[in-house]
């Protein structure tokens, strides 16, 4: 279950808040995971007291803009830290899925990645595994396949810490590149910190999406767990 | 081996300091559900008199959605999100499934903290823990009425980190971030966020 809860001593008017808090809830804590389960429970709720004195915000402020994407970011913070800690978790995975049609695809795809248990335990052993990813984004719920286009689509993984080369292409336009630098790849993996790319070269939205990996933890925590 | 390299998570992302929003204070305690005796019942208040407060919130859209979800979004459909100046959470029992024993127990709850404050409509409030039990009401009562009767409130860094302690259940670090920020019209505002989460994780809140 995720609970959260966010305060604040700004002055935002009721409606503009909820907008705020769902826009900023679309894009961190509604883009995260650990294994796919929803919770009955899940609730983030947000309180804005006013104890600051500047002008109530509302959704035409000229402020309401800035807020909104400092609270949207601010989500994203608090919301990553939930899936660092997943149970069992050694890694922390970004997954970005760039240039799509629209971003409810880029969001649905890179879901259907994060939640991919093949995905998850490739990434546990350092797999540089592309034929799960790619599978992953293939069976995605999406609503028409306009966003994809088997020709057009690049699959990588970014080094999170800086070393060059950043990137390792592991497909490119729909193409697997069979030669991967498979020294290169075991050291981008073993970071503890992992960024997966997938750019679906039909459009110019995107979306991001946070997920861990699977590891024998995760069984062992909830296999014994009695309610 | 595979996950050998064991990662200090509570002193890479537990802040040890930090400044909080002015007119909010918040109090624990360990009111005896969580079996391990730690804390498990948290209440964040707004102190704030000169602006009527707003309050907002997005919830599970899990079908069989908990008494306090229901509750929590009643209380803001009927205050339009106006006037909400506590939220009262408790961990160790999700209340969830719990059909309308539940609800009844979750009333309880704001009821008791709504009380305190001399106001309807005020509370929201979440649990998380184990489903399909009731809450041990006697004990969270308790734990509300102490709270208030002995004034555990605070604004301190270790208040804040408490309260951030208490809604965890299998987490393995409290999550607790805050940040200031400046308007362009110079006006410096807080954001104090915390969250619980390890297991059972894919919302899509609405």
């Amino acid at each position: 279950t995720l609970l959260g809860f966010i305060v604040t001593d700004l002055p935002i008017q009721s409606q503009a808040l909820q907008k705020m808090l769902r826009f900023s809830t679309e894009r961190s804590f509604n883009c995260i995971s650990v294994d796919g389960d929803m919770s009955t429970n899940d609730t983030i709720c947000m309180i804005a007291n006013g104890a600051v004195e500047t002008p109530e915000i509302t959704e035409t402020s000229s402020d309401y803009e800035q807020v909104k994407l400092q609270v949207t970011e601010f989500g994203k913070r608090l919301a990553q830290l939930v899936v660092r800690d997943g149970e069992g978790a050694t890694k922390f995975v970004t997954v970005n899925v760039k240039n799509a049609l629209n971003f409810a695809d880029a969001k649905i795809i890179a879901e259907s990645i994060s939640n991919s248990m093949l995905v998850k335990t490739a990434l546990y052993g350092k797999d540089a595994n592309w034929g799960r990813i790619l599978c992953a984004i293939g069976y995605a719920k999406l609503g028409d396949l306009s966003s994809l286009d088997v020709d057009k689509i690049n699959v990588s993984f970014i080094a999170t810490d800086n070393s060059e080369p950043r990137e390792l292409k592991l497909v490119v336009n729909g193409v697997p590149q069979l030669e991967i630098d498979e020294e290169r790849a075991s050291e981008i993996l073993a970071l503890t910190d992992l960024e997966v790319l997938v750019d679906l070269g039909t459009g110019s939205e995107e979306a991001q999406f946070w997920t861990c990996d699977l590891s024998h933890e995760y069984v062992t925590i909830n296999g014994d767990y009695r309610s | 081996q595979q996950g050998s390299k064991v990662i200090d998570k509570y002193s890479l992302y537990v802040p040890k300091t930090g400044t909080f929003p002015k007119g909010f204070k918040v109090a624990s305690a360990a009111t005896g559900v969580k079996k391990n005796g730690n804390l498990d019942l948290g209440i964040i208040l707004n102190t704030n008199q000169s602006y009527p407060s707003s309050a907002a919130a997005v919830f599970t859209t899990n079908k069989f959605k908990a008494a306090p979800v229901l509750l929590s979004h009643k209380v803001l459909e009927e205050s339009s999100g106006k006037n909400v100046n506590a939220i009262v959470v408790n961990s160790g029992c999700a209340n969830s499934v719990t059909g309308d024993v539940g609800m009844k127990d979750a009333r309880e709850m704001v009821g008791l903290v709504n009380e305190q404050l001399h106001q309807e409509n005020s509370t929201l409030v979440m649990s998380t823990g184990v489903i399909g039990q009731r809450l041990q009401l006697n004990k969270i009562s308790q734990g509300i009425k102490d709270i208030f009767g002995q004034n555990k409130f605070g604004t301190d860094f270790e208040s804040w980190l408490n309260i951030s302690k208490c809604i965890c259940t299998t987490d393995t670090f409290p999550k607790l971030i805050t940040s200031k920020f400046t308007l362009p019209n110079g006006t410096e505002y807080t954001l104090t966020g915390m969250a619980k989460g390890a297991g059972m994780i894919c919302p899509n809140m609405a």
